[in-house]
């Protein structure tokens, strides 16, 4: 009487698109440009290279209001082999791995993908180069809902007479750029502030100006590194999917092998402290051995804190500029925390204050959310960066009252950032990331009463 | 020098389980409670069973805080043949369906037997007798996250002696009580609220007494019944999925159906005003043709409005004696909208107005909202009824000035509802849905103002 059946990935997000982000044209305009874009910057900053980026929006439809959504990089490419999956099937990608980067769904370029197919029944565009091949390659590719494979349309190969690396996306789908356009332009400046070593060329739809942001840094940040999973982030699925992809002969090297921050002495040690032999077998864990295992890596008090050489932070400097060139206000400061974990993975919170000058006085702060480099320009109000300048932190006992010129940015970079939703909009209260937030920001307010008192008791001076 | 993968569903929402409300012990006591509950509820009420429920969490390790959750109904079980699927596939259900039912995802229970697995490493225990059936099937299953697969660790029968039918889920999970229990009492309390018809009976963990909701109401309210899609939902790929499952011979026959609202006559003066031969097989449509069939269908006038036999909403009255037992107010009041639709779903909005009485002041209206007759207790402020009430609806012209009792409780049903998460906890800004709870906000607010005016004057006479 009920009728069973089964949903592939692709059926699952095209039948719930509005979960990613793709609820009306608008909005998905806007997602779509930040799918690419995110693409397009992690095959540049995880991999050394300087980003140079071409953004073009162009109205190809206007009674259907259809756009060409266009993002070019000069990042590491694809490899051909994977391009259709990559463009062409939902849950695959490259970044499901412990090492910051702006993607980690594989679902992001899918989903514009299928939102053009599903409004215009137009096939993705993708011509890439990868780092050290002569070659450029084009393809043409659709998602197969019901299968959630690739359909190739066409395929083509040139042999490139000079040396290039890179790649160009191209979707094209239903959108409203008048709806949309204020959020694009600010979410694409806001990214020139998170990525300054970056050149990003923005071409709007209507005949307005191009927008143009040159790189004011010419050195790179050194990327992220991939780490292995901490064991204070362990539970029982991971810790049988480890044992089975292991080679270790011993349980103390399989420990050593797997997880970062476990030494082989402290492996020994710890293995002799909840009653394991260190020598023996992994594959001889019994259920009740991995639960064990489980519980005592969680609660071990001695192993090294997460490796933070997986994050790449902003750092005080590149807040300070940016707030500054986009601001012009009175007072600017930011802090940098020292690295922290939540579930086993690291994460750094950075905040930056800027208060007066040029800044217009609101009833409330102004938050700039950004999350592993990426702007958070939705659903502030569910964010848990907004929670705490809205509700948790006392402005008044900072000597700033209502309505003020403030502005205060947040960044949280992780190995995992916690979002809420695969729109990637707002971040969700992790106990660990709501007290390092609130630290943050209360030692950047700090410096901010410092100076507004100071400038109070000038004030008072020059009356006299 | 990227490494390519790819994720099974199951993988998926197993590293992303906090977009689906299992983010730590305590929300996922809730999400686990409640993902049983609805599931109970839909094998009851859309049968015309009159439920009958038993929600128990029992502390099975106060140590390690493992609580067994397990739900039992009288609902229509499931089919033996589908139970592992059910319960150990992830994107499997019956719920795929345009009709108001709880579930819609296919991934409820999925997750919470996940997190019992990778928190406690226990298997789900299911024992259902489908109706009509003498025989009770005992399962133990777990997930193979790796295949998205479901393992059946134990499966028995028994022959039954006297006739009956339901289902019990027992989840065995890493919870905590004491930050979860507000909210699960008042999801249980808001529960019987939205569903008076059913018998409620919990056993929370600590010795605390046993809370019993009896059913005030002997009738169940008509199921939904499935519809099918409504031309002005249609996208390019729907109507591609429609042809190839159809048998029609002629395009006008394919319309009216795979089309709700299109008979014989419409389908064919629509496909002639849109220069279609009636007559034409639908396997002979171009690439273009589809574009333009799915333009058509999208914007012409004349198909009746979406049906709304897919509907079951609360009713006036239902939310009145509700808000009346629960809150025992002075003024009540409450409508039910007349059905309207977005993107091609009907849906039915229902607002109800409590004030006075003993609801406490608050410096905000208190807002109960539901979906689907669902609960939501979570992330308010990402909310769209929230927006609505706290600013669009200007309450000072109502003459309710805050701090006031006021409560508002909002109900919206739809063959889709638009949430922003796969956790059920909040609803998405769609435009015609905000119009509808923006008119049936003020509709009730007439009547409280009328209200409130009058015993002003009362008093004001009362005075002299
Ligand atoms: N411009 C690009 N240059 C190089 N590789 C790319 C580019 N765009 C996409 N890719 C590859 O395609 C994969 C899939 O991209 P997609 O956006 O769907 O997922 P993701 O970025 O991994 O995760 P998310 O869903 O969070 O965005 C990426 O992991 C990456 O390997
Ligand atoms: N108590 C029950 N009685 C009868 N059928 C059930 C019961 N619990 C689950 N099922 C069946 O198992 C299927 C899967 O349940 P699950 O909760 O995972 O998904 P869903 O309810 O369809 O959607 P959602 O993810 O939105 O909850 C249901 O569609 C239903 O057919
Ligand atoms: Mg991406
Ligand atoms: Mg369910």
């Amino acid at each position: 009487r009920e009728a069973f059946r089964s949903l592939s990935a692709a059926e699952f997000f095209y039948r719930n698109r509005e979960i990613a982000g793709f609820s009306n044209p608008s909005r998905a305009l806007y997602q779509t440009v930040r799918e690419l874009v995110e693409n397009a910057l992690d095959a540049c900053d995880s991999h050394e290279i300087l980003p140079s980026l071409y953004i073009g929006i162009k109205l190809v439809d206007p009674i259907k209001s259809f756009y060409k959504v266009t993002v070019s990089d000069n990042g590491i490419g694809v490899p051909p082999y994977y391009v259709p999956y990559a463009f062409g099937q939902v849950l695959f990608g490259s970044k499901y791995k412990l090492r910051q980067t702006r993607g980690m769904f594989g679902l992001g370029a899918k989903m514009a993908i299928l939102y053009g197919q599903l409004t215009t029944g137009k096939p993705v565009e993708v011509e890439t180069t990868p780092l050290g091949s002569r070659y450029k390659y084009y393809f043409k590719i659709m998602v197969d809902i019901k299968r959630n494979e690739p359909i190739i349309i066409e395929q083509r190969v040139r042999k490139l007479k000079k040396k290039t690396h890179g790649t160009t996306v191209s979707v094209t789908i239903e959108g409203d750029w008048s709806r949309a356009k204020n959020k694009v332009y600010e979410y694409i400046k806001r990214t020139a502030i998170a990525t300054p070593y970056a050149n990003i060329t923005f071409v709007p739809p209507d005949n307005s100006e191009v927008i143009v942001y040159k790189r004011v840094i010419d050195k790179i940040p050194p990327p992220p590194k991939e780490v292995k999973p901490h064991p204070h982030g362990v539970d029982i699925e991971m810790l049988k999917m480890l044992i089975s992809s292991s080679e270790a002969s011993t349980l103390k090297e399989f420990l050593a092998e797997s997880f970062q921050s476990i030494g082989l002495i402290t492996a020994e040690r710890f293995l002799r402290d909840i009653g394991f032999d260190p020598n023996m077998s992994p594959e001889k864990l019994t259920t009740e051995g991995i639960k064990a295992l489980v519980s005592g890596l969680k609660e071990y008090k001695d192993f090294k804190p997460p490796r933070t050489d997986a994050l790449s932070p902003l750092g005080e400097e590149l807040i300070v500029a940016g707030l500054r060139s986009v601001l012009e206000p009175e007072f600017v400061a930011a802090t940098t925390r020292r690295p922290s974990a939540y579930s086993g993975h690291p994460f750094i919170i950075e905040v930056g204050i800027a208060y007066g000058g040029k800044i217009p006085s609101k009833d409330e702060p102004q938050l700039y959310r950004f999350a592993n480099k990426i702007p958070l320009l939705y659903d502030e109000k569910a964010d848990v960066s907004w929670k705490i300048v809205s509700n948790v932190i006392d402005w008044k006992a900072y000597g700033v009252e209502f309505p003020a010129p403030l502005v205060v940015l947040a960044h949280i970079c992780s190995t995992k950032v916690p979002y809420k939703g695969v729109g990637k909009e707002s971040i969700a209260e992790v106990p660990e990331i709501e007290k390092e937030i609130k630290n943050a920001i209360r030692e950047v307010a700090r410096k901010l009463r410092t100076y507004i008192l100071k400038k109070r008791r000038e004030e008072e001076l020059r009356k006299k």
